[in-house]
């Protein structure tokens, strides 16, 4: 015991950027690219903003790049730049609303995987508002892997015409590819799924790409969606009334679950003979278990569906439209459900045949997965995904697709929630929870199913013509 | 910013206890096995003792079982105790040996799903060795999952007859179960990496079952084995030079690579005029990479082989004929490489053919790999593992096994290191990294071809007997 070490979560990282996602040259930088748009996303949309990104990537040497990655979000106070971008689990996407970011890793990752390969410092430059007051900051900074804090070496007002973040960083043993992995196409179907957003992107090249906007629409904000009563768990509702500022537990019940009106608490109270009335501290785990074992019999709403905010259909098939122009296109957005811990969720899917669908593997088109959460592809990590497990799991056959190794299909997926749950740190594919599997499954078959109709006419056409 | 909070690693893991490999009844037991069992054995080989483990599983109720796990190790200290199981990220493994823990969150990851499925604390006796007198004592706690702590709620001085660990759990939510990814076979797989350890277990209906030891022998304790030259990156360098005691650059070069020499510093002194004998934190960022420059053309020798220890050929075809009693067996340990950062390891397989090798799926039997890290069995997340994709990408049918589909074949694969870079927390499947699948590749080549003889050599002799 003379060796035993507590490691701050930024050694830990350290240790392991594989669990971050840095794995392989041109994954890493594609990995930097998702955290940095992910990041610029979800701060635009929750200021009510079009995002609008700007991203230089200029080529230093073979394996040697400096990116510039410019944002028009609400950009970041002062005092936090520090925590944001050298603190590991440090964030503001731990709560129940559906947003990009969820673990506070992403972007002090970039930073550290910055620091491990070239030792520079990460510029960054923030324009954010101050009591109504437009401010600006540039501040040079190195994290430090120990303490899992940042150094600040350089900070000095500056002037901002806008708001947003410009982050400057170095990167060395990354590579850009236009390779199905690499950062190109990641832009290129991040634009699928948020057709509201403008990405400009200069390559190593030089050569300038805008990704227009297809839709000047801005989705509406998602809304807090509380855990339902319908899986939450005993552990749960003790963990909050551990840390509740609330004076009884009832009160935590109706503010903390979605569906708790008074009606049904005081229907609880009857039921197990509790005393909801009292302090949230004294109630006992073995009375939790039995208020959540009566959640289970008792008849609840599904959870609400204003919080969640899908794609929509009409949005995933014209972004498969714009993109793979095919003969047939389906798409389904299925009503919230939840999966373990009452945590809501949606899956919605599109399916697209012909044109430019599936994906050239020597002269065949092969079946394409296009996996999404949040809107944010997820390009990695394809083989563990509960996503693809589901969509191969149903027998595609029986709606008429003989052999999905040469179909020209592509079938697009997007699972929505407060809370995705990852397999990985890296966040590229999700666990096989029962209920997300079976949602798949579900959204998987009734494609098949709108597809084979398709099919079908289309043969009953082609042998009516050759009469 | 206002909802902008830093969460500690176990508040982290709470809420993606899925990262800990807990995902699904089954998996969930079989992992908190899989933790215990590789901490005893851990503790026990580090004190130069043959590892024995009884493990007592008792079912209350569907789904809801106590755990009992006692080892025979030296014991944990007691002022120790709480921060081994209810801190993460806190460990004796971060250092530069070969053992099967390397992360610091194993057991505390299990007392918190005990904790989050039942809200019972977690009971511990430690029998302990302080300045040669015996000492025991048995605590009560449960971890304080918002400060990564842990609480005790009882604390006592017991009577122990010798040292080691036993640790009751109680858990629901879980489910043991004697398919694959089941307890048992967990059990079963790990006796044949670990012929030197016996694991008495009595399972939930009262069977007792003894998984004997093959060998009496017990492995050699494997040593430090520092980073390699060749891969070390600039950033180790300057990481080491940040965080050492050592007063000059030149002797953090000697006493922290291997194959390093006074000579070797002075030949690197004299080709790139860095004076080697400043301060370590003197030492400049282009420096270290003008070091590392040169170290990637210097000649250094291999690794050493002592430190890291392998189960060996007689050992991997012994444990294989054991269970798979199969018609022909040829096992291979590689020398030791390294991988990125100078990391070395060593990859050994062994292929079995005929027999029960290979799998039972319906009425066929198909090629079943088998996944070992440090002699650990990785039973899950088969699909994104680097051994997999290694295997996979070889071209079994040029050494005459034409469908892998329907082939009595097994194989075993391990991989040993002082650090095993895995795809997550969860330690289930190892990273991609191109040496490992260059290495795992030329394994597999290597015993396919021998495969490939025998089969030869037997067919042969059916024609001739034929004549
Ligand atoms: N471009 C940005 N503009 C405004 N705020 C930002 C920006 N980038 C990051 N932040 C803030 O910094 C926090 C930390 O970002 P980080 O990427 O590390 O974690 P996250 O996005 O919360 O989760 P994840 O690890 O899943 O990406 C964010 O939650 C957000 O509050
Ligand atoms: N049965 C045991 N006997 C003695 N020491 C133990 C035992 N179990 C755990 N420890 C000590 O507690 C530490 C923490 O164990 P834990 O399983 O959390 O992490 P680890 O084994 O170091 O890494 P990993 O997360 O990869 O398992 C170990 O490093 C070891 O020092
Ligand atoms: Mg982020
Ligand atoms: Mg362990």
């Amino acid at each position: 015991f003379e060796e035993f070490q507590e490691l701050t979560a930024s050694e830990f990282f350290r240790k392991n950027k594989q669990m971050l996602g840095f794995s392989g040259k041109i994954r890493s930088l594609t990995i930097v690219f998702h955290e940095l748009i992910t990041n610029s996303f979800d701060a635009a949309e929750e200021a009510g903003m079009l995002p609008e990104i700007k991203i230089d990537l200029k080529r230093l040497d073979k394996d040697h790049y400096i990116l510039r990655h410019t944002d028009n979000g609400p950009g970041i106070p002062e005092n936090f730049v520090t925590k944001v971008f050298c603190t590991m689990f440090a964030g503001s996407k731990f709560r129940n609303i559906q947003s990009r970011g969820q673990q506070g890793l992403g972007c002090s990752g970039c930073v550290l995987l910055s620091q491990m390969t070239t030792g520079k410092p990460a510029k960054i430059i923030s324009g954010y508002k101050e009591k109504g007051e437009l401010k600006g900051v540039q501040m040079t900074l190195k994290m430090d892997v120990k303490k899992n804090q940042g150094l600040v070496l350089d900070k000095k007002v500056v002037e901002v015409k806008h708001t947003g973040v410009c982050l400057e960083l170095h990167f060395k043993d990354v590579s850009y590819s236009l390779s199905e992995q690499g950062a190109f196409e990641y832009i290129r179907r991040t634009m699928i799924a948020n057709p509201h957003a403008k990405i400009v992107f200069r390559d190593p090249t030089g050569h300038k790409y805008i990704f227009k906007r297809a839709s000047d629409v801005i989705p509406p904000l998602p809304k807090e969606v509380l855990p339902h009563p319908r899986g939450v768990t005993a552990d749960d509702l003790i963990f909050m009334a551990k840390h509740t500022d609330k004076r009884r537990f009832r009160s935590l019940l109706t503010s903390s679950l979605s569906r708790m009106s008074t009606k049904r608490v005081n229907e609880i109270q009857k039921l197990t003979g509790i005393d909801l009335n009292k302090r949230p501290k004294d109630m006992k785990w073995e009375e939790a278990e039995q208020i959540v074992d009566l959640f289970a019999k008792m008849d609840f709403m599904a959870p609400p569906t204003s919080g969640l905010i899908p794609i929509g259909e009409a949005q995933i098939e014209k972004g498969i439209v714009g993109i793979l122009n095919p003969e047939f296109v389906s798409a389904i957005s299925r009503k919230p459900v939840t999966y373990r811990g009452g945590v809501a969720f949606i899956i919605e899917a599109g399916i697209a045949y012909g044109g430019d669908s599936g994906r050239m593997v020597g002269d065949q088109r092969k079946a394409e997965i296009m996996r999404f959460a949040n809107r944010v592809p997820l390009t990695f990590d394809q083989g563990s995904c509960a996503i693809t497990e589901g969509l191969k799991s149903i027998d595609w056959k029986r709606y008429g697709i003989r052999d999905m190794e040469s179909a020209p299909i592509t079938i697009f997926v997007n699972i929505v929630s407060t809370q995705v749950p990852y397999l990985s740190t890296g966040k590229q594919s999700v666990a096989p929870e029962p209920e997300i599997l079976h949602e798949v499954r579900q959204t998987a078959m009734t494609v098949a199913r709108k597809l084979q109709k398709y099919l079908r006419a289309k043969k009953a056409e082609k042998e009516e013509a050759m009469r």
